[in-house]
């Protein structure tokens, strides 16, 4: 399959991840980047989590088809209670 | 479907909506109509009513938006997001608010406004996103024809679980979402396209290609907008790179994702007879050029390069293919013919001119 252009602009896709997990699944903005935090990365946990919601493979990275979905147009109201 | 949490929900069933706004893209009374009609899929299959208010706060508040509206939930201009909704309760609950920087339409171009809006007032009565694709309340946009919409089961069944069943006599159901492994899908019609078989069921399509194991399932509109839900048969003609669609007594011509101009046209151009009212399958041998069409118990051939039926038909299917009864849908991949009659599936040799295994409806979907 042709591999969709954007996908390669490594820094507009992790734009795009982090603005819809942030949007939609409660990811907490990074206030510290600098402090590195043990355990699994917030975003692939949160990014799995949307996976899961939409059944997609659920690989905690932002596949052509996990960016596909998150492209998509779509309403406002976030997919997890607050 | 899922509730809202906390399971909101409003105390009364008689309901009260206003508009305090309207986008100047659409004509006002588009507007109106487009926002009764969303209400209207939610009181049909409950026992809410939705009460037009004029100049006073109404329990439903629809306004269209900018950007930054003071609710803490910015809009971010064209596509991205279209619009939000607050969840049953007093003041802002149950409100509407729809980004005005969208491409609002009544039709299929832009964002249809119907659609978007039946999807918050599902918000506005208490229902959460839904994780079925075929949802109204899944939450990716994805046009429907408004003349053809059907509120789907999983909405029915999640509004009904908050506001109880409709106060009519004959209860209100809403199409299934196929799920590829489901022992009992049957198909409106299968056809090759370049490679790979596209099964069509309602308004979605499987779409099986075979280098990936899992089935895609996507809304029929995702690929052909124009097209109708239901189709009845489909076909390759590969040599042409055409698709050929048919439903009721039309049939559509398309080449990659666009439909030819000047289509639908009438199947009698084919060459069938005015008794015939719809084709039920179809199939074209890439080999010999002809093409098979399927009508209850008989089949036609057509000749692709003469551009006409061929004489002596229609003919027994029983004669030809054997004891296989009607058939729904057919394709033929690697020289067998594959004929569908309700949940079994036959291969067919033509060289052989006898079934030679038969299969369940989903044994391409790797289950």
């Amino acid at each position: 399959f042709p591999v969709a252009p954007e996908a390669e602009d490594e820094g507009k896709t992790l734009q795009l991840v982090e603005s819809y997990l942030q949007n939609f699944y409660g990811l907490q903005r990074d206030h510290h980047p600098h402090l590195r935090s043990h355990g699994e990365n917030p975003l692939a946990a949160k990014l799995k989590e949307m996976q899961s919601f939409f059944g997609l493979q659920v690989t905690g990275k932002p596949d052509l088809d996990t960016l596909e979905i998150m492209k998509k147009p779509r309403c406002g109201v976030p997919d997890v209670g607050q | 479907y899922m509730f809202t949490p906390g399971n909101p929900k409003w105390k009364r069933n008689n309901l009260t909506y206003r508009i305090l706004n309207y986008t100047p893209k659409m004509r006002q009374a588009d507007v109106e109509e487009a926002i009764q009609k969303a209400l209207s899929v939610w009181s049909n299959v409950t026992p809410l009513t939705f009460q037009k208010v004029e100049d006073k706060e109404a329990d439903i508040m629809i306004s269209f938006a900018y950007r930054d509206h003071r609710d803490n939930s910015p809009f971010d201009g064209p596509n991205g997001q279209l619009a939000h909704a607050f969840q049953p309760g007093e003041g802002i609950g149950g409100d509407v608010h729809i980004d005005e920087e969208e491409a609002w339409s009544k039709g299929g171009n832009g964002y249809n406004l119907f659609i978007v809006v039946a999807h918050e007032l599902g918000h506005s009565l208490g229902l959460s996103h839904s994780d079925d694709p075929g949802a109204l309340m899944y939450p990716a946009y994805s046009y429907t024809d408004p003349n053809e919409f059907l509120l789907p089961q999983d909405d029915i069944d999640g509004i009904q679980a908050i506001y109880g069943k409709s106060n009519t006599a004959v209860q209100p159901t809403g199409p299934v979402t196929p799920e590829a492994c489901d022992p009992n899908l049957t198909f409106d019609s299968i056809t090759t396209l370049r490679g790979e078989i596209i099964f069509f069921k309602g308004r979605y399509m499987l779409r099986k290609h075979p280098a990936r194991t899992e089935t895609e399932l996507n809304f029929i509109s995702l690929f052909w907008p124009r097209l109708p839900s239901g189709i009845q048969a489909a076909y390759e003609n590969v040599e042409r790179d055409e698709i050929l669609f048919f439903k009721e007594d039309k049939y559509w011509v398309v080449s990659g994702y666009d439909i030819v101009p000047g289509y639908p046209k009438p199947i009698y151009r084919l060459g069938f007879p005015k008794t015939v009212k719809r084709i039920n399958a179809a199939y074209s041998d890439e080999n010999t050029g002809k093409t098979y069409f399927f009508v209850a118990d008989r089949y036609w051939r057509y000749d692709e390069r003469k551009k006409s039926m061929d004489h002596g038909y229609p003919r027994k299917i029983v004669s030809h293919f054997g004891k296989i009864g009607r058939v729904d849908a057919a394709f033929q991949k690697d020289g067998y013919v594959y004929l569908f009659h309700g949940r079994t599936q036959f291969q067919f040799d033509p060289h052989a001119k006898r079934i030679v295994a038969q299969m369940k409806s989903t044994s391409w979907f790797n289950c």
